[in-house]
Parts: structure tokens; sequence; C-alpha cells
């Protein structure tokens, strides 16, 4: 059977307010990459983190975890892998 | 037929709609689905493709996209299309979609779904694709981990530069899975529906759940169950439904696809340059949609994704689908779980394009959640009902005549396969939510999870909306442990204004984003009689929201509200007044065989309700009633209930009723209902006894009405010589004179009365007169006149005359 835990990435997405230049800073102040906006979602940006582990079925939890204390940083959301069939 | 040649590039199909079109791709002739209208395929429903062609239409100036696991760009019967700007990887982060290749060629999916939409014409490589002349991208997304962020990217990839997004994906359909676009998907789908496309909105279109061996149900895909996607499903050629398929309330339309394996597939680009013919599943049906609407787009480029929607419920057709629960929702429209409003027509979506107007903004209407809790106790059914008054109250938000219908719903259950869900609209049309999973044992329940419908499209959102659950335990469940409803709630989207009404006001079409603005207009004036509390848009019955009785609907669509069915109508349970069968002048059905009255000129036929123009054999037409009644039994024809003139084989005519003949010296016993024997003295006759003889056994005679061994006493016996010679004898009653007699008249007496005495054959008084009585004279001339002499009183009275002879 296919496993039914939640498996997380080292990819988050953020949503932080003040443009990309300030995205960059607070990916690097923290240890991420900034990757980029995400698609067309507006302040919306994908963050990478090379020393996370790249799949956990724990959340992760370190110094980098301390971006969500941010003021600019609006929400962040660990990316979790999902389970997608092709039809 | 002959051979055209392809319209270019530029320019409109230059075929005249009389010749058939022939491409020369190696896989042209096989295309099943395509030559539908010819006369060689035996096709029973066509998606008119071909017909959408020849009006010009090709995908020219569209954009569409694959998301999925790559593109074979350089594929010969693609690269003509392929656009750069439409495409992207996700997986590996650059602009190439070219899937990765390994032995089993596990990522041909993308460039098998791309060929269908546009692979090119004429260029002798493989198949057509439906929008031949578009503009083909693919992203790569599923090769690789899939997360809300990848799918966020794909789904909101150059939203101004690409016009639809076909996705043959979704969460597993393994019948027990519940998932759906987590926050990010869901923000790049109304950001795309917001602003995609120049304001316009983009399209996503959805391939339904491939699920139905796993008895999986769609709606518990969060991804076709949106109202932002169009969500496709699949017949196969037949018109069955294809092994694979998922029912659920939220599909909106049908293509064709592949069957059992017997039945024909999709022809279309293969990795490796190659080209297959064995396309399968919804996956082929998702893009063969997005070609179509890639057509109507064509013909009509300022089309909403809610146009387009619309334009999809509006000519989608049931045909020959299979469906065993295809039923007309109060707006006219036929819609069933499995196909939803029916199979694509690609001819009359262009044509539908061409001139349409815009629908009205959407209105959003968020009832009050219902926070009752209620418990589900198995085998048992939870009954909710909600009185929605399609926010009424606010301008902004207020919806008269539906589009989606969404219910948010959170319960708590040990088995969540075992729960079904139903909504029943005002209207009546009721939609299943959810069916059982046989293979669903979680013990999550939903928890504010939105099912999604579709079946209410056009009705009246205001009224009693009733949602229903069914507890159904499966043996596999240990526990009867009662689930709960805890809370539920409507959200109702659709317009305040009737979204093809002509009281909407006319704005030139623009090449401008459309203004967010709203054509509200209300009617603030008396409405007609028939109509109900919930008002009306004008003064007309026909302009009632809803009506006070009865409506009657007519061929354009339109309805009038009525008091009373007329006549050559009848009144069904949705007060709705249907046509009686031709015959009829009203009736309860609309079959031959529900007549109750009929038109002139014919006549109700007791027990069948059939109308006639003349009553059959073994009835009569009873003038009073106008109707055919029965002839008694036996009766073959007749001219009242117990007037018979014509028998049955068996049965002879007796007086006016017919009964069975029977054998010479037998009767027939209508109690017993079998042949007697009559009596001894009888040779035939017609009941028991020596009085019911017609005829006299040998040895008796006749006398009076019965048959006698001998002549009583006062009778004769008389010979009769009949025509032919026969001598018939019978018994013959004696002069009055007479007590017995040898023969006839007065001097044949054998004995006399008292009081007279035999002589000569004549019987004469026998009394000495005495003295000449007073009433001698023309009284007692009359006395014996009136053989009156044999009373003693009158005897003496008269005894002079009475004396007398003669």
């Amino acid at each position: 059977a296919p496993c039914k835990a939640r498996i997380y990435t080292n990819h988050w997405a953020v949503r932080i307010n003040g443009g990309p230049e300030f995205a960059d800073r607070i990916a690097d102040k923290y240890g991420y990459k900034n990757m980029g906006q995400i698609g067309d979602l507006k302040d919306h940006y994908h963050f990478f983190h090379s020393r996370t582990i790249k799949r956990s079925t724990l959340s992760s939890r370190g110094g980098h975890s301390f971006i969500s204390m941010e003021p600019k940083v609006e929400w962040i959301q660990q990316q979790v892998v999902k389970r997608r069939t092709k039809r | 037929d002959y051979k055209v040649a392809p319209p270019p590039l530029s320019s409109p199909a230059q075929t005249s709609p009389a010749q058939s079109i022939f491409f020369n791709d190696a896989k042209w002739s096989s295309m099943w689905y395509i030559h539908c209208n010819d006369d060689i395929h035996n096709c029973q429903s066509d998606m008119n493709i071909v017909g959408a062609w020849k009006r010009g239409y090709t995908g020219k100036d569209v954009v569409i996209t694959i998301l999925d696991d790559g593109i074979e760009r350089n594929h010969p019967d693609l690269i003509q299309n392929y656009d750069n700007q439409a495409s992207y990887d996700v997986n590996g982060n650059d602009m190439d979609p070219m899937p990765r290749y390994d032995a089993s060629n596990e990522n041909k999916h993308g460039t098998r779904c791309a060929g269908e939409v546009a692979a090119s014409a004429n260029n002798s490589h493989c198949t057509v694709g439906i929008a031949y002349n578009a503009r083909i991208g693919g992203v790569r997304m599923l090769d690789g981990d899939v997360t809300d962020m990848v799918e966020a990217k794909s789904l909101s990839l150059q939203p101004q530069h690409i016009d639809i997004y076909s996705a043959s994906w979704g969460p597993d359909d393994d019948g027990k899975t519940v998932d759906g676009p987590a926050s990010l998907a869901r923000q790049a789908f109304e950001n795309g529906i917001r602003m995609g496309r120049k304001g316009r909105g983009s399209i996503f279109v959805w391939a339904s759940g491939n699920g139905g061996r796993s008895r999986d149900h769609c709606s518990c895909d969060g991804y076709t169950n949106s109202i932002y996607t169009i969500s496709i499903s699949s017949t196969a050629e037949s018109g069955r439904k294809p092994w694979y398929l998922e029912e659920c309330s939220s599909t909106l339309t049908t293509t064709y696809s592949s069957g059992e394996n017997y039945d024909r597939k999709i022809i279309t680009t293969d990795l490796r340059q190659r080209c297959t013919d064995s396309h399968t599943g919804t996956s082929a049906s998702a893009p063969m949609a997005a070609g179509i609407i890639a057509l109507a787009l064509e013909a009509n480029p300022l089309l909403s994704w809610r146009d387009v929607q619309h334009i999809i419920v509006k000519t989608s057709r049931a045909g020959h689908l299979n469906a065993p629960d295809w039923k007309t929702n109060a707006a006219g429209y036929n819609v069933s779980h499995l196909y939803g409003f029916g199979l694509m027509d690609a001819e009359a979506m262009v044509k539908e394009a061409e001139q349409w107007k815009q629908v009205p903004a959407q209105h959003i209407c968020v009832e009050s959640a219902d926070r009752q809790i209620r418990t589900i106790r198995p085998e048992h059914v939870v009954r909710s009902v909600y009185k929605a008054t399609g926010c009424i109250d606010n301008s902004n938000h207020h919806v008269i005549y539906l589009e989606h219908v969404v219910v948010r719903i959170t319960i708590t259950h040990p088995r969540r396969g075992d729960l079904s869900i139903n909504l029943t609209s005002p209207s009546g049309t009721k939609s299943q939510l959810l069916g059982n999973r046989l293979f669903d044992h979680s013990m999550e329940g939903f928890k504010n999870w939105e099912f999604m419908t579709t079946h209410c499209w056009g009705e009246k959102a205001a009224g009693d909306w009733i949602l229903e659950i069914h507890d159904s335990p499966s043996q596999l469940r240990s526990q009867k442990i009662p689930g709960k409803l805890k809370e539920w709630s409507l959200v109702l989207y659709g317009t305040s204004v009737h979204p093809y009404s002509s009281l909407r006001s006319d704005k030139p079409r623009s090449a401008e984003p459309p203004a967010d603005e709203e054509f509200t207009e209300e009617y603030n004036g008396l409405c007609n009689s028939e109509c109900n509390e919930n008002g009306c848009e004008g003064p007309g019955p026909h302009q009632c929201i809803n009506c006070l009785h009865y409506f009657l609907k007519f061929k354009n669509n339109t309805r009038t509200c009525v008091s009373e069915c007329p006549s050559g109508f009848f009144r069904d349970d949705r007060k709705r007044c249907k046509k009686c069968s031709s015959l009829c002048e009203t009736c309860v059905g609309s079959r031959s065989d529900q007549c109750s009255t009929c038109r002139p000129g014919f006549h109700l036929n007791e027990g069948s309700n059939i109308c006639v123009a003349s009553c059959v054999d073994g009835f009569y037409l009873d003038h009073d009633s106008n109707m055919c009644r029965r002839c008694n039994e036996n009766c073959k024809k007749c001219t009242t209930s117990n007037i018979c003139t014509e028998c049955k084989p068996g049965m002879s005519l007796q007086g006016n009723k017919c009964q069975m003949t029977c054998d010479p010296g037998t009767y027939y016993n209508g109690h017993r209902r079998t042949c007697e024997l009559c009596h001894r003295a009888c040779a035939t006759c017609a009941g028991t006894g020596m009085e019911a003889c017609n005829k006299c056994a040998e040895s008796y005679f006749l006398e009076e009405w019965r048959c006698v061994s001998t002549c009583s006493v006062g009778y004769y016996m008389a010979e009769q010589t009949s025509d032919n010679g026969d001598v018939n004898k019978s018994c013959r009653k004696c002069d009055h004179s007479c007590y017995s007699c040898t023969g006839p008249g007065e001097t044949n007496c054998s004995t006399c009365v008292n009081g007279y005495n035999l002589e000569a054959g004549v019987c004469v008084v026998s009394t000495i007169c005495k003295d000449e009585s007073w009433a001698e004279g023309s009284f007692c001339v009359l006395v014996k006149k009136n053989n009156l002499c044999q009373r003693k009183v009158l005897q003496q009275l008269c005894c002079r005359t009475c004396s007398l002879k003669g």
C-alpha cells in the first residue's frame, strides 16, 4: 500500500510583502534560496533550503523556522508531496 | 467524396458544407470520433467537429497548454504548432518541457494529450488535432514531486498568453481518497479566472476521475469539484458507460473516448515521434474538450470563463449516451451524473459563440450555516431542510438564476465510505453529492468539504433546499457507532438577472477588459395573478419568477404561468403542464392509454383508456358518456349493455342474450354453466320440468304449454297434418259446455258438468223451470250468450232461456 504519511520536502512557499529584493534578503537571512515568484501569484515566492531533509515524514524544524517570525512574512508553508495520478 | 485542400492557416475553410473534408494524415480515416457524419461510419451522435471546421474555426490564435509529464515539442505532428511561451518545466525548473525518456516510456502522457488538441493537419503524419491551427504548449510538472507550489506554478503559467489549461490527472482514484487543491493552487485558480486572458478568465479543463472500477466518486476530487474547472467525462463509441468512469454531480460535459477492450480508442501523437491508436480514459476526453473550446474561443475571443460554461450547458446533448438517471431540471436542461449535460457539440458551440452576449456578473450568495448537530444512525437517513433566500437582502450578492451550487459539509463518521449524500433543489432536482464508496474505510469524515453540483443550472435559487445523508453500513464496518452531521451551508453561484434575458442592456464588444458592472434591472410594478410570492420581472404571466399554480412550457424554451392546464395537457407532480397524447382531450399522463376524455369524433375505450374512432367488437357506444363500454359476457356484438346482436362462437342468441348451444334433449343451465337433461316428456326444452318443453318427446303430446302422455279431462286429442305430410297430435281444450269431449265444438261432449244433461252429444240444462222470472228477456239472452248459465244463481234466474238449445 502506498505510504499515507505526509512527506515534507525542502521547499517552502512564502508570502512576503515588500517586493522581490526584500524577499531575497529574507531568504538569505535564514539560509534559503529564493527561486522566484510562484507562477503569477503576486508576493508569493518559492524558497528552497539545501540544508534541510529533502524528504521527511516530519515537518522541518530549526533555525530556518524562525523565518515565520519576520513581520513581513505573512504566510509560509512547507511543501508536502501530493499523490497525483495520470488518468 | 473527393479530396479538398485544407484551409490555409490564415483563412477559414474553403469547403462548402456539402463537401467532405479529407486530410492526408496517416490515421485520418481511422479517427472515428471525427467522421461521425459520413455514411460509412455508423455513428449515433456526432460531436460535429467537422461542422465547426467548415464554418472556418480551427483554433487559430488560441493557446492551449497541457499540464502533464512533458511534451515532445519536436514531434513531427506537434512541431508546427508548438508554442514555447506556453511551456515550462516545473520539475526541472527550466523552459524546456521535453519529457524524460526511459525504457518504459512512462512520460508519454503529455505528448498524447497534446496531439489530440493541436496535431497539425494534412502533413502526412499521424493524426489531426481538434484545433489543428491552435498553439500548443506543455508543462512538465508530474515527473517529480508534485506539491501545492508545483501545481500553482503550472496553473498560473503565463495567464495573459495561455487561454486554456488542460489537466488529465488528479488525486488517487482508489475509491478512498479525499483530496483537492491546497491554498496555492486554489489561489492560482481564483487569480486565473479573475485576471487571466486580460480579465476574461483562464479556462481550466479537467479530466474526471478514472476510478470506476474502484467505485470511486469524483466528488472526492477537489479539482473536478471546483467551479473554476470544466470537469469532462467520457463515453464509449456505443454510448455506453466506460468501465473506468466515475459519476458525480460536478461533471459538466462529455466527449468520446475508449470503452471496453473491443471498443475503438483515441488516435494521437506518441512519444519518440510515434503515433498511437490506444489513448484511453478520461485523459483522452479533457484534451478533446480543450480543443473544442478552442474552436469556440476562435469564434468569439471575448468569451469569459463563465460564458464558456454557459455555452457548454446550452449546447451539450444527451444523444445516445446511455445513463439510467437522465433527468430534465427545472430550467429544461437534460443532465445526468455520468455525463453532465451530455456530449459536446463543436459546431453548436461555435454558432452560439458567434452571437453570444456575455452573461451578467457572477453573484455569490453564502447562505447561513446550519450548525445543528444531527446524529447519523446506521441504516437511517438524516434530512435537513434549509430555506434559502438567495441573499435577497443584498443586491450585490442576490442570486436568482443558478449556475453552480456548492455545499460545505462537516461530518464525523466511523466509516466514510458508508455515507451517501443527496441535495434536492427548490425545483425538485436531486443531485447525488456523494455515493457510497466501498473501499473508503476512513474515520476522518468530511471537514468542511465542498461538494458541488451543476445539475441545478438555470434554476431558481430561493426556496427549500433538502440535504439527505444516508448511512448504509457495509459488512466491513465493525462498529455501529453513529456519525454526526456537524454543520452544512449552501453557497449559491449565479446571477440576479436572467443570463439570456432580452431585458439586459446590450453593451458593445470591446477589446478592453469589461468593468465589473452589474446588469441589474428590477421590475417594481404589479405582478400577474399567477405569480407566487417570489415576484416577477414584468406584468405578464410569462414573467413570473415562480408560478402560483402550474406552468406551461413552449418550444422556444419560454414558459408561462397558468391556473389550470389547458385542454390537451395534464399536470405532473412538478406543477408542469405536459402534453397529453394527440387523441386525448384530458388525460392523466402522456401515453395514449392514459386518456380521461377524448377529442371530438373519438370515444374513450372502457378499461384500456385509449381513444378510438369507433368501438371494436365486444363494445358498444354509450352515447351519454361517449364511451365504448363492454358488452355482456359471451356477446360478440351488442347495441346496449343487455341487448346482444351476435354471439361468440359456441354460443347461441336466445332472445337478447347469448347462451351456450346445447344438444337436443338438453338445455343450458345458466347457474351451473352446463348443459343438463330436459324432462323426459320434452324432446327439446328451455329449462327443467315438463312446462319448459319446446317440443314434446315421442308418445307425448302438447297440451297448452306442457307435454303429456294422455290428454287431461276437458281436453281431446286433435290431429293436424302439416305441409310436409307429418301428422301432429296435440291435446286441445273441449268446448266450454262440455266437461269432457271427444272432439271440438258443443256437439262432441262426452260428459257434462252438474246441472246439465248430455243429449246427443250436447250438454243441456237439466233444471225444470218454475214461474217465469223477471229477468227473462234481453238480460237472460246475454247470460246465455256469455256462457253464464252454468252458474246456479243465473241458471235459476234465467231458467227458461238457459234450457233452450243453442
